[in-house]
């Protein structure tokens, strides 16, 4: 019965097709933190050269906030929120009180991140899954390599569709929406938006 | 856990990015509920990278007020999915609470009997329990009673079919309503979307939150998560 609800949801709320902002490039795989080889590491990149980026987020008020919590915020303060090209979510682990030795995690993998798109401090990370185990970092950065060393990256939807994928736990469907918007002189953007989340939530982020 | 970010190619300017993202996160993200568990790592991010060829936005920009609206109106459907998705959920409950003193009041109490496990569990199980939903209402860590008068609240689940009577009114003003019809509130209660609808009539502020229904299988989804 459950199985048949999961498929009736993917099948309602996830899309086939989608449009997809300038200028993004994204990439997945399974790293092997997950324990069923599902798609567990994935990371979007700004490749637009134009302009420097503006980022912004919201964070959780639980007073223990996890590493990459802790670490995206001081990226977004030390930035004044400019200049952020890459996002890093991972799946499975949550390097969530973790202490000192988990803010070290954070901060390499995001350290490997910036190295390969080449701008200091521009990573954020989102990791999601068990509270209270460190990341299985060999596995993750072995993962990292591997996205940009074989040029996984692409603007498709399948790629979209996947990164969406690669930060699910026990979500039944990814969740991933996309639509154009015109502004009054006609010109048009694109909104895209993925998100995770099926259980633990009751967020009132700040 | 919830995580997301939305990324647009719209040029941003940095500071107007922040509080336009806080304000529609706090109209999305912030009203939604599955469990009422809140998670060490709920982040939303947005980036906008100025791809396309056009004036930066700023809060002076002729726009400004419309990308506003578009990016909050476009979290909310990002956030109604997780709900949709919530462990075990066979039901998507928005609980739409109106025409309150405060907007602080009506987003207390909306949360409230959203995370109710009361109230949802007689959701799952299609019963018209509409004492669970005052009962709720009526213990809301609210700081004053400006927004709440038990003579004035009104109480009714509504149908998100074409089906009709729409409303099915279960309290009005302060009475509950003995005679409601069950037939009525069963059909409605089967519906897989359905809104619980408070109208407090103390002022003109209002709130809507997004929740689910309690399951068996949320209990089995999480009785093993870690190991």
């Amino acid at each position: 019965q459950s199985a048949a609800k999961s498929i009736d949801k993917y099948a309602q709320f996830v899309p086939k097709s989608g449009v997809f902002p300038k200028g993004y490039e994204v990439a997945s795989l399974a790293s092997g933190v997950k324990k069923n080889g599902a798609l567990d590491l994935g990371i979007i990149r700004n490749i637009n050269k134009s302009k420097k980026s503006s980022a912004a987020a919201v964070f959780t008020t639980n007073r223990f906030k996890a590493a990459p919590v802790q670490f995206s915020r001081k990226v977004l303060q030390s930035r004044s929120g400019e200049g952020i090209d890459a996002i890093v979510v991972n799946s499975g682990c949550a390097n969530a009180v973790t202490g000192e030795l988990g803010l070290q995690d954070a901060e390499k993998v995001a350290g490997q991140v910036n190295k390969l798109v080449g701008n200091s401090d521009s990573t954020l990370l989102m990791s999601t899954g068990v509270i209270g185990q460190r990341l299985q970092l060999e596995k993750i950065t072995a993962g990292i390599d591997r996205l940009f060393e074989e040029k996984k990256f692409s603007t498709d939807f399948d790629g979209w569709l996947n990164l969406s994928k690669s930060i699910c736990t026990t979500d039944t469907f990814p969740k991933l929406i996309s639509s154009k918007f015109a502004l009054s002189d006609g010109t048009e953007y694109t909104l895209t938006g993925m998100a995770k989340g099926a259980g633990m939530i009751c967020p009132n982020m700040a | 856990t919830l995580l997301g970010f939305i990324v647009t190619d719209l040029p941003i300017k940095t500071s107007v990015l922040q509080p336009l993202l806080s304000g529609a996160v706090n109209r999305s993200f912030n009203c939604i509920s599955v469990d009422g568990d809140m998670s060490t790592n709920d982040t939303i991010c947005m980036i906008a990278n100025g791809a396309i060829d056009t004036t930066v936005i700023d809060e002076n920009s002729p726009d400004f007020e419309k990308v506003k609206d578009q990016v909050t109106e476009f979290a909310k459907q990002l956030a109604q999915l997780v709900v949709r998705d919530g462990e075990g959920a066979t039901k998507f409950v928005t609980v739409n609470v109106k025409n309150s003193a405060e907007f602080k009041d009506a987003k207390i109490i909306a949360e409230t009997i959203s995370n109710s496990m009361l109230v949802k569990s007689a959701l799952y199980g299609q019963d018209a329990n509409w004492g669970r939903i005052l009962c709720a209402i009526g213990y809301s860590k609210l700081e004053n009673l400006a927004s709440l008068d038990e003579s004035k609240i009104n109480v009714s689940f509504v149908a998100t079919d074409d089906s009709t009577p729409r409303e099915l009114k279960l309290i009005v003003n302060g009475v509950p309503q003995f005679d409601i019809d069950e037939t009525r509130a069963s059909e409605i209660l089967k519906l897989p979307d359905l809104e619980v609808l408070v109208d407090l009539g103390t002022g003109s502020e209002e709130c809507q939150f997004w929740t689910c229904d309690l399951s068996h299988e949320y209990v089995t989804i999480n009785g093993d998560y870690r190991s």
